[in-house]
């Protein structure tokens, strides 16, 4: 609004001589030559003067970028013609932007220059959010895919000033991403798959920037994607644009797991919080992965000793806040009451009522609450047991206040309730480290203790839901299902469930065939 | 037993952005580059024809076996790519150096007769982009200052 | 059962890493030589 007069004519002109200037051999390496002359003209027109007058050259120049790219593609000719129409105008803004923000402020002023890109990156954000509502399903994501791509890979090129700036300029990009989230902007989500997959945003994000300070942004972006999907993963009713989001996604989880290991372990609990639990596949994907230093034993090793690994005791990091998910704070305090006193006793009673947030079918539950509640009397378990010089096993995490509130769950629940219980413990067995150790115990000691059939039956399911997808499975799975099939304790042949069907039957075989 | 759950009015709206979006999905050039000299064109070609490139192919011990004129058409027609920085590196490894002046590649034809500081002279053999063909040079001058 | 994640086009047991040839999520190859910008010496920009 309030553009002063003359300003959108003045701006017209003035990228119709950068994007002339742009492209004239006499621009010189990097147009710096033409850079140095159009900077001039943008004085001269008093483009400079203000930050109101820069934003709002800023903002026309983006729209009218985009304009050009509609008329192109509303043109019938051949993608390669209209993309060469279209990027011939784009690549000259984006290097008009990025040279602008390179020589704001002194070189030593990065405060400026990291201003002047959110800035910009705000204002062509703004644009498309704004084009993404006005013009609905007509919405193109071409103009504002290229912009950010290669405005990032211009300013990620090996130059001094930019190494200088790049963790902020990593940061301004995760921003803008994260506004632009596939929920404010389904019809981008293809374009911005492609933008936070590609090689040179993953590259920065999870190699080259040091201390791994890149990490907890990528991983907010990936949840920011698993929560769009969750909704239509959940229902299964993949229709083709959705399954080849979904497709793509794994595509880039499998990039993840075979570079990034450590990255997939660090956040599987932030991941398997909005993955929904029919994701079987996707979450074995991120349950799998394990650092690469580390050297997993052959789980079907017979007379394989978990317990002697030395990487069993070996807590794993996990970079979310899990302790703060428990709310309200009252019901937190009555837990760590009962954990460290029993009391109030209760607690045991109420136990499911806090967990429980509608009665409608299918959405019983408060998920991230049973699963911050599941790792958190977990770990506080181990901790109990290390205090008293011992190792999680099947006796030492029996009779404690931790396991009266597992075992109080599993009798308590109802199906649904104690489907996500059974799923919060499953999602810990992963490689060898001391969670994965004592929640396999936890839920071999659930099904030997189980007071009724139906308790080990469901936990048979849950497990076998999780082995019977395609691969991968992760190492902490098949150790349990093993030792469960495996160990004449949990007498797990002699159950009714185990025969209630042939082929469940034939299931079972199988895979105790290729467990054994 | 979680069962499917109804899809919220935005969950639709958002289903039918996605599948718009599904309709303009991006070309791979929309994240490179433009390729002036030779732009991606998609086209499909007989299944018997090889789909993907043949193993290992992005590596110099590659780019070592192919003919020199394969390699002068890599340098000259994928400029600014990969594949221009591993074509550049076999030629190298057979002898051409890169006469940045003239642009083009040039090889000792014999030992040079003269070599100080500054440059060699005596007789190259060089690949000359505009005839597209492999010429030969006597009493040329390499200067040193336009070795890359 | 899921997908059959050998058949996404990722050489999953490659020694080298995937991402510097990751070409996009619906792609089923990898990245050629030829695809992948590089900041080559400027004297090479022969056009």
């Amino acid at each position: 609004f309030d553009d002063p007069p003359g300003l959108h004519e003045k701006t017209e002109f003035l990228l119709r001589e950068w994007v002339n200037m742009y492209h004239s051999p006499a621009a010189g390496r990097d147009s710096t030559k033409a850079f140095s002359a159009f900077v001039q003209q943008m004085h001269q027109q008093g483009i400079l003067k203000t930050d109101d007058l820069i934003t709002r050259f800023f903002r026309l120049c983006t729209e009218m970028c985009v304009d050009l790219c509609y008329r192109a593609l509303s043109e019938q000719s051949s993608p390669t013609l209209i993309r060469a129409k279209c990027f011939h105008t784009l690549d000259a803004f984006v290097r008009l932007i990025a040279l602008l923000v390179k020589h704001s402020g002194d070189s030593a002023n990065t405060v400026t220059k990291i201003n002047l890109l959110n800035k910009v990156l705000g204002i062509v954000a703004g644009v498309l959010l704004q084009d993404h509502e006005v013009r609905g399903t007509d919405f193109q994501q071409l103009p504002y895919h290229r912009i950010f791509i290669m405005l990032f890979i211009e300013l990620n090129a090996p130059e001094h000033v930019l190494e200088s700036i790049n963790f902020q300029v990593l940061t301004a990009f995760c921003n803008t991403f994260h506004i632009l989230r596939p929920a404010k902007a389904p019809g981008f989500a293809f374009a911005w798959l492609e933008l936070i997959s590609h090689r040179v945003f993953i590259g920065r994000m999870l190699a080259i920037t040091p201390q791994q300070r890149g990490w907890s942004m990528y991983a907010q972006l990936l949840s920011d994607l698993f929560k769009f999907l969750a909704p239509f993963l959940r229902n299964a009713n993949l229709d083709k644009p959705t399954q080849l989001l979904y497709k793509g996604t794994l595509r880039v989880l499998l990039v993840l797991l075979h570079d990034f290991p450590e990255f997939l372990c660090d956040f599987h609990y932030a991941f398997c919080d909005v993955i929904p639990p029919n994701c079987i596949q996707m979450r074995n994907l991120i349950l799998s992965a394990f650092p690469r230093n580390m050297r997993l034993p052959d789980p079907f090793t017979p007379n394989l000793k978990v317990d002697m690994l030395p990487e069993i005791a070996m807590p794993p990091r996990i970079m979310t806040n899990f302790a703060k998910m428990i709310q309200p704070k009252g019901f937190k305090n009555d837990m760590d009451s009962y954990l460290t006193s029993r009391s109030p006793v209760t607690f045991l009673s109420e136990l499911r009522s806090s967990l429980q947030i509608s009665s409608e079918p299918g959405n019983r539950y408060n998920i991230p609450l049973i699963n911050a509640l599941v790792l958190y009397v977990g770990t506080q378990a181990i901790t109990f047991i290390h205090s008293k010089g011992l190792q999680p096993s099947m006796s030492t995490i029996a009779h404690s206040s931790h396991m009266d509130i597992f075992q109080n769950l599993a009798v308590d629940l109802d199906t649904e309730g104690r489907y996500l219980f059974l799923n919060a413990i499953a999602n810990q067995l992963r490689y060898p480290n001391s969670h994965t150790h004592y929640f396999s115990c936890t839920l071999l000691y659930l099904f030997a203790e189980a007071n009724s059939e139906a308790i080990q039956e469901q936990i048979t399911r849950v497990l076998l839901e999780r082995l019977i997808v395609n691969r991968p499975h992760p190492w902490g799975l098949l150790i349990t299902f093993i030792e469960l099939i495996k160990n004449p304790s949990f007498k797990f042949w002699n159950h009714d469930f185990v025969h209630c069907a042939p082929e469940i039957e034939k299931l079972f075989e199988s895979v105790a065939r290729s467990c054994m | 037993p979680l069962g499917p759950q109804p899809l919220q009015k935005e969950h639709l709206y958002q289903l039918a952005m996605l599948e718009a979006g599904f309709h303009h999905l991006p070309h791979p050039s929309d994240s490179e580059r433009q390729r002036h000299y030779l732009p991606r064109n998609p086209c499909p070609t007989p299944t018997h024809y090889p789909q993907t490139p043949p193993p290992h192919s992005d590596t110099v011990e590659f780019f070592q076996r192919l003919s020199t004129e394969t390699l002068f058409f890599i340098f000259y027609y994928m400029e600014g790519t990969k594949a221009q920085y591993l074509a550049a590196k076999a030629l190298k490894k057979q002898s051409w150096r890169f006469h940045t002046k003239y642009m083009m590649w040039f090889q000792r034809h014999e030992e040079p007769k003269t070599i100080t500081d500054e440059f060699e002279q005596g007789t190259y053999i060089y690949f000359d982009y505009e005839k597209w063909g492999q010429r030969k040079k006597e009493g040329f001058t390499f200067e040193y200052r336009y070795l890359e | 059962p899921g997908i059959d994640l050998t058949t996404l086009g990722l050489n999953l047991n490659s020694p080298e890493n995937l991402y510097s040839t990751f070409q996009s999520p619906w792609a089923d190859a990898p990245c050629r030589p030829q695809d992948i910008d590089f900041h080559v010496p400027s004297e090479y920009l022969t056009n």
